[in-house]
Formats: structure tokens, C-alpha cells, sequence
């Protein structure tokens, strides 16, 4: 093994890393997986620890990008240089960069994650058999909405399990519009658009509006890479056309012809004679995690090793059950020390190449335009994507709904109501549900809490998500918790927030932005620093100063759809941010919408 | 697959990073990328010497048959994706 000169190195053993952007090649759950994955290869046999934040400056910032991508150290299209990374170090120092040129999967081809339908967010299976015909690829056959579906089984006419495929059509990726679907067409400087598009960007990713005038609303993503779509040349991301025209011949495949090189290609219109658009077709592509896992080691102050098998060989091969070299091994300890792990005397077998089962999101009801033949969205629980950067650490298994026979409308009250990833969760008495305002598929669950917080004691008297790290924090009497996906910390007695003796039980959160939330208890609210977990100067104040017309023994209180929500009984008031209260109702037929 | 026996018309296809380099150009941008040689040893009259002892350098750091030669061994290992970071160097 080799380091870099000076042995650079981290001076601290708790390291931090941003996402600062996907590829449209995978999932973002996907890539998430696989770049913790990656990091779990060092710190499992080092005092390392990794953290992924969302916002701010990250010991190791992560990014995606092509040619020249702002370091000075251009890519080159698609294969040769596939990333590179810097030694530790302040700024730029540690940071990870990827080739979006390059066809990202896990190694062994294209991997399209569903999501809605009915398959839990698995990824197509290819081929399926959909109405006595075999398919390879996501098909729009049987729906009239144009939303292209695959069968994650051999077999959808025996097994009807499905899901939707990436698709502008379902949703974007990063931007300003929270993931929401494409509009077409739409217009961006006076031009109509009826698909994605490149124009207006230098990096080539393709984006659409996510309302009908990017002029007006400048509301925008980036769009998906469907299953068909072609990687590099000059087209990213757009679908093949077959049959396409080369050269006066006409083709219904990829072909290799024109080519030195032996790489099959398409064209992305019907001729490319005349309109030269074209790209490079799904190949095995690269895996992420492998390549992540040797730059996280330049990250960390390994150089390149001359072992073949190194994971710090140059070199890029594919490996299906990998494991830590001991010359990587050697190396990494040589910086850093052995940390708590178990000597491995023989390399401790890391997680293989296959993803871990994948951490799905929060459930979420499917579209709800479900034409015939497709079955009903029955408890869809697929993945959504939280699409502002932050990605929510989410609950490594899905939660299930335990007793769908317990009905949120029966219930008279909540211990808690908090929103978390866009969903209201209604808790009470260790079961909780969840209510999507924007896919119209009704209250879902009830689930338990212990499932999917661990830890909770089955009551508990408020809950808030942190919109920044999307944690979440959960009270019950004088004790506090925060949760991290499944990870949790506490619990903390309140007073380390520095609430007073004189505070009994909090009973709603209101989240005011940059950090900071309100707690209230009894007549009084605190307002709380979520960065350094501390209440500001000035606190408690009097809730009525502000908070007039809405009940002073709330049981809950939360803020949903901008709107704050002071509920007692079964009533609620509900204030606008100018502290208007404009409606009072009933929980259960205006929130819950209960028959 | 080429079809049988009709001459391929090779095409560049636009857009394309580089168009198709010779064994060495593809050579000298390697040995240059990854600091097994320098601008100033690319550019002085002894290129042939500098570059035997370049190769020599490059067969050993990656673990091939050392014979300062261009051969195919070294240019498929020169084709081969990578990780970006130079070998030598800074």
C-alpha cells in the first residue's frame, strides 16, 4: 500500500460526508446505500465513524459530474476515468467525484427501482411475462396514463406484483419542486417543451418544469433516467428510437456499427443521419459501491496500492462477494489503528456486492388515476424520495401496518400529530398511522411505533421532524429522543435543552425555520436551537402573547401545510402565519378526512 | 454485430470526447495523466528513452510484465477504466 506524501490524514476520527448531488443513473435510495456501504468497508476495521449530513460543509463532500466539473480535473466521457478523489484535507481536501458519463449500477447491469405499485420499491425483473408476451424493458401496455410499470417477478400474469419504473412522469430529482412529476409541455424562454431538456445548463442534465411556465414559476427538477435511456454521447439520458437510420441502413437494435471500438450505441431520433443525435446503450455499467469504496480510501489517505487485488489497484473490475484486501487493510491501520473491531485475521467478509436489503422510504399511496388492468393500490408501501437535498435517513424496514383493523377515525384524540417526510402521522397508545395530503389514498396503518422507532415508549406527548437533517425528536413527559433512520439518541432529560424544572410535558412543536422550533407545555412556548439543541435567551414566553384565539390546554400542536394547528378534543383552530386563526373543526372530518 | 464482409465505415460520432488516438498518443497521454512522465520529459528531443523508461515505471506500478514496450498487455491495461488519482505524484 502507499499514502500520500506526508501521510495526510484525518486529525478527527468522526467524519462527515455530503451528497451534494445524484447521478439519474440509480435510485437515490440506491446510491445512498451504496455509498454507506462503501464507508462501512473502512470504518470496520478503523476507529472511523462516517456520518452523512445534508447540508453545510462535510469532511468528505460527494459530488456527480461530467468533463469538466469545477476542480480543474476534467472526466472524459464514458469509461477511462471513472472518479477521482483528493487526500485529507480542508476545502476540496477529502472530497469524492464522479463521472456522470459513466452508466452507474451495482456492477451487474441496469438496476430500475420501483416505486408506488405494490412491490415494496423491488426492482424490476427482467424479463416479465405481462398478458402472454415477454418484456425486457418498462412498458406502458395496459395503462392509459403513459406511466411506464415493469413486474418485479418472472411473471406478473401469475404474481400481479408491479411497480412504476423512474420516470419524469412520477417524479424529479433535486431542484425546487420537492420531487414533483414534470409538466407538459411547458415553456422555458418562450419555447414550448412537451419533454425533458439540456437547454439552459453547461452540465448536460436533463430537467423539466414541474408547472406548465418555468418563465413564471421557475419551478423545475431533474428528470430520471428512464430504463431505455442512453448514457454519454450526446443525448444523455434521452430514450433510444428504433427503428433508427444509419448510414442509409435502418436498425432495430443497438448496433456497434461506425465504431472502432466495439461499444453499441443507438440513435436517440429516428435518423441519425440527419439529426446526429445518439448514445451508448445500457451496458453492465460500474458499480457504484466498488468505485466509491477505493475513492473513499484517497479520501482517507491511502494512495494507489501495486496489489492487483487490492481495493486500491487503479484499476477498475468488477468483484461480486467483495472483500477488504489485507494490503488495504494494512494501509488504512497504518493511518488510523486497528479501532474496536475484531482482529480480522482473515479479511472479515464485508457486505457483498448485493445491496442490503435497500432502507425503503415512508410509505406512499400510488398515483390515484388506476385504470383497469392494473390491480387497485391496496396498501401500496413503495418509496418516495424526499427531493430537497436533504434525504431522510429512513427506517431501515418498512413499516407494516400491524393492526389494520385499529381505524384512526375511531380514536377520540392523539397522544401526538407531527408531520415526517410529508406525511401526517396521527400516534397513539404505541400505534401510530400516516395521512398523505398529497396522493389521495387515505390514512394508512396503524403501525407500531416500537417497530419503527425502536426504543419509544408506546405513549408519547409530541413529536417534530428537523426539516434540515430530517431527524426526528420525540417527547414524552420530561424525556426527549431523537431519531436518526433507526438510530436513536437518548433518552435525554429536557432540562439538557434547557427547559426549567417548571415545564411539564411538551405538547407540540412548531417548526419556524432556520433551526429553530417552537415547544410549547402548559401556557408557555420555548424556542428551541435544533443545531446546538438548546433553547434561546428570552424563554418561556406566555402563549397567548402571540398565539391568541387558539386553546391554552392544546393537546397538540403542529404545523402542517404552512398552517399552524392547535387541536383540543376533537376540535382544532387553525392559524396562518400572520397568527390568524381562519378555521376551527373537526380533526377527524377536516384532518382526517373520516367519513 | 459488423456485418459480414461490407466494409465498415467508421464514423465520429459528435460529441464524443477525443477522437480515436494512435497507440502512442494514447501511450503519452497516459504516461502524462497518471506521472509516470512529465511536460518537460514530453517535450525534450529523447522522447523514445524517456518514454521506454516510462513504461518500464508504468508495468511496474501496475503489476505488469516489465518490458518498456508498448505492448498489448500495457495498451489494454492503458485502455482499461480507472480511478483518476495519478499514480505519482501529487
Amino acid at each position: 500500500f502507499l499514502t500520500f506524501e506526508g501521510d495526510l490524514k484525518w486529525e478527527h476520527t468522526d467524519l462527515t460526508y455530503r451528497v451534494i448531488n445524484y447521478s439519474p443513473d440509480l435510485d437515490r435510495a440506491v446510491i445512498n446505500d451504496a455509498f454507506k456501504r462503501a464507508f462501512k468497508v473502512w470504518s470496520d476495521v478503523t476507529p472511523l465513524t462516517f456520518t452523512q449530513i445534508y447540508s453545510g460543509e462535510a469532511d468528505i463532500m460527494i459530488m456527480f459530474g461530467s468533463g469538466e466539473h469545477g476542480d480543474g480535473y476534467p472526466f472524459d466521457g464514458k469509461d477511462g476515468l471513472l472518479a477521482h478523489a483528493f487526500p485529507p484535507g480542508r476545502g476540496i481536501q477529502g472530497d469524492a467525484h464522479f463521472d456522470d458519463d459513466e452508466f452507474w449500477t451495482l456492477g451487474t447491469g441496469l438496476v430500475v427501482k420501483t416505486r408506488y405499485g405494490n412491490a415494496n420499491g423491488a426492482d424490476c425483473h427482467f424479463p416479465f411475462i405481462f398478458e402472454g408476451r415477454s418484456y425486457s424493458r418498462c412498458i406502458t401496455e395496459g395503462r392509459t396514463d403513459g406511466l411506464p410499470w415493469c413486474a418485479t417477478t418472472a411473471s406478473y400474469d401469475r404474481d400481479k406484483k408491479y411497480g412504476f419504473c423512474p420516470s419524469e412522469l412520477l417524479y424529479t430529482n433535486g431542484g425546487n419542486s420537492d420531487g414533483s412529476p414534470c409538466v407538459f409541455p411547458f415553456v422555458f424562454e418562450g419555447t414550448s417543451y412537451d419533454a425533458c431538456t439540456t437547454d439552459g445548463r453547461s452540465d448536460g442534465y436533463r430537467w423539466c418544469a414541474t408547472t406548465a411556465s418555468f418563465d413564471q414559476d421557475k419551478k423545475y427538477g431533474f428528470c430520471p433516467n428512464r430504463d431505455t435511456a442512453v448514457i454519454g454521447g450526446n443525448s444523455q439520458g434521452d430514450p433510444c428510437v428504433f427503428p433508427f437510420t444509419f448510414l442509409g441502413e435502418s436498425y432495430s437494435t443497438c448496433t456497434s456499427q461506425g465504431r472502432q471500438d466495439g461499444k453499441l450505441w443507438c440513435a436517440t431520433t429516428s435518423n441519425y443521419d440527419t439529426d446526429k443525435k445518439w448514445g451508448f446503450c445500457p451496458d453492465r455499467g460500474y458499480s457504484i459501491f466498488l468505485v466509491a469504496a477505493h475513492e473513499f480510501g484517497h479520501s482517507l489517505g491511502l494512495d494507489h496500492s501495486t496489489v492487483r487485488e487490492a481495493l486500491m489497484y487503479p484499476m477498475y473490475s468488477y468483484v461480486q462477494d467483495f472483500q477488504l484486501h489485507p494490503d488495504d487493510v494494512r494501509g488504512i491501520q497504518y493511518l488510523y489503528g486497528r479501532g474496536s473491531g475484531p482482529a480480522p485475521t482473515a479479511p472479515v467478509p464485508a457486505p457483498t456486492e448485493e445491496p442490503q436489503p435497500l432502507p425503503t422510504e415512508e410509505p406512499q399511496p400510488a398515483p390515484t388515476e388506476e385504470p383497469q388492468p392494473m390491480p387497485t393500490e391496496a396498501g401500496s408501501a413503495s418509496t418516495t424520495e424526499e427531493e430537497e437535498e436533504e434525504e431522510t435517513p429512513e427506517p431501515t424496514s418498512e413499516p407494516v401496518p400491524v393492526d389494520p383493523s385499529r381505524d384512526a377515525c375511531a380514536e377520540k384524540n392523539f397522544d401526538a400529530i407531527t408531520e415526517i417526510n410529508g406525511e401526517l402521522h396521527f400516534f397513539k397508545d404505541g400505534k401510530y398511522w400516516t395521512l398523505s395530503s398529497f396522493w389521495k389514498s387515505g390514512i394508512q396503518g396503524a403501525f407500531s411505533v416500537a417497530d419503527t422507532w425502536p426504543g419509544l415508549p408506546p405513549v408519547i406527548d409530541a413529536a417534530f421532524q428537523d426539516v434540515l437533517t430530517k431527524r426526528v425528536f420525540f417527547f414524552a413527559g420530561r424525556q426527549f429522543w431523537v431519531f436518526s433512520g433507526k438510530s436513536v439518541l437518548g433518552p435525554r432529560g429536557i432540562e439538557k435543552l434547557g427547559i426549567g424544572k417548571d415545564a411539564g410535558r411538551i405538547t407540540g412543536a412548531l417548526q419556524r425555520g432556520r433551526g429553530k422550533v417552537l415547544l410549547f407545555s402548559g401556557e408557555s412556548y420555548w424556542r428551541l436551537d435544533v443545531k446546538v439543541q438548546r433553547v434561546d435567551k428570552g424563554y418561556p414566553r406566555a402563549t397567548d402573547d402571540v398565539f391568541t384565539g387558539v386553546p391554552l390546554d392544546a393537546r397538540n400542536v403542529f404545523l402542517y401545510q404552512d398552517k399552524y394547528h392547535f387541536c383540543r378534543g376533537s376540535f382544532y383552530w387553525r392559524m396562518t402565519p400572520r397568527y390568524q386563526v381562519d378555521r376551527v373543526g373537526y380533526v377527524k372530518y377536516d384532518i382526517l378526512q373520516c367519513p | 454485430a459488423p456485418l459480414p464482409g461490407k466494409p465498415q465505415a467508421l464514423v465520429t460520432f459528435p460529441g464524443e470526447l477525443g477522437s480515436a488516438l494512435t497507440d502512442r498518443e494514447l501511450a503519452e497521454r497516459y504516461l502524462l495523466r497518471f506521472g509516470y512522465t512529465t511536460e518537460a520529459e514530453a517535450r525534450t528531443g529523447a522522447r523514445h528513452v524517456s518514454l521506454g523508461k516510462a513504461l518500464r515505471r508504468m508495468q511496474r506500478q501496475l503489476g505488469l510484465e516489465e518490458t518498456g514496450q508498448l505492448d498489448a498487455g500495457t495498451l489494454e491495461a492503458m485502455r482499461a477504466p480507472r480511478c483518476g488519482v495519478p499514480d505519482v505524484g501529487t
